[in-house]
């Protein structure tokens, strides 16, 4: 049932994503901001598919050269491309950003197989690779399933940096078209095949919501 | 074809591509 509905190759699963400010108001208390987020679902037979996407439309969005998109996807497996599109929710204002405030990533992933996997998330300005972090994450048996938990990863300087900036621009709009040039691809790996079990290419508006970040899944194809 | 500077609005994408949705 996932498969189809959800971020999920026939290997492996996607949780839960979050990318958040946290801020200390006092010693007991920290407030925390969700930049976007894409909590557990629970997918039923009745939910519909995802809509498919054709991937040589974002393929500019992202590295071109040798290991690019489009090499990895020639590759495959195909059940393992997705697009996200986040509203990433920018209203923080509510939290005092200083030297005390801790900006993270967090992801969950969980398979059938006992894995040892590896998390590439790159940063692309206009389809260019501006940096990359690489994790290693060991699977955990957890309710008769394999899970795999980066917890409160540290964004980089770069990320915190960026959304400084652009939270700091006037206009929706502005923030729109800084981000229309902004994306991130995370290639997940099974570190002892090197075969792709997830690869998911993020792109970003601002939410206009106040129901805080959004998003869409794609499956990304080749018609 | 290379679809290099052409602005993601005039990409071929969903309809839903450009829909927030409204439920949190």
């Amino acid at each position: 049932v996932w498969q189809d509905r959800t971020i999920a190759s026939s290997k492996l699963r996607m949780l839960e994503f979050s990318a958040f400010m946290e801020v200390q108001r006092d010693p007991d208390n920290y407030s925390k901001h969700l930049f976007v987020h894409i909590g557990q679902t629970n997918p039923s037979y009745s939910d519909p598919l995802l809509e498919a996407v054709d991937i040589r439309q974002i393929y500019d969005k992202f590295p071109e050269k040798k290991g690019g998109l489009k090499e990895l996807y020639e590759k495959g497996p195909q059940n393992a491309f997705f697009l996200v599109k986040f509203w990433a929710d920018l209203n923080s204002s509510g939290m005092l950003d200083g030297p005390g405030s801790f900006y993270g990533v967090s992801s969950q992933y969980s398979s059938i197989e006992n894995m040892t996997i590896t998390v590439s998330t790159k940063v692309c300005s206009f389809g260019k690779q501006v940096v990359e972090k690489v994790e290693t994450e060991y699977a955990r048996m957890e309710g008769g399933k394999y899970v795999y938990r980066i917890h409160r990863s540290p964004m980089c300087e770069y990320m915190i940096n960026f959304i400084h900036k652009l939270k700091h621009l006037p206009e929706k709009y502005m923030m729109n078209s800084v981000l229309e040039n902004f994306t991130i691809l995370q290639v997940v790996t099974n570190r002892d095949t090197q075969e792709t079990l997830l690869c998911i290419a993020f792109v970003f508006e601002v939410s206009n919501s106040e129901h805080g970040a959004q998003y869409h899944v794609y499956r990304l194809v080749k018609e | 074809g290379s679809v290099e500077q052409v602005p993601m609005r005039k990409r071929q994408l969903p309809a839903s591509f450009w829909e927030e949705p409204r439920l949190s």
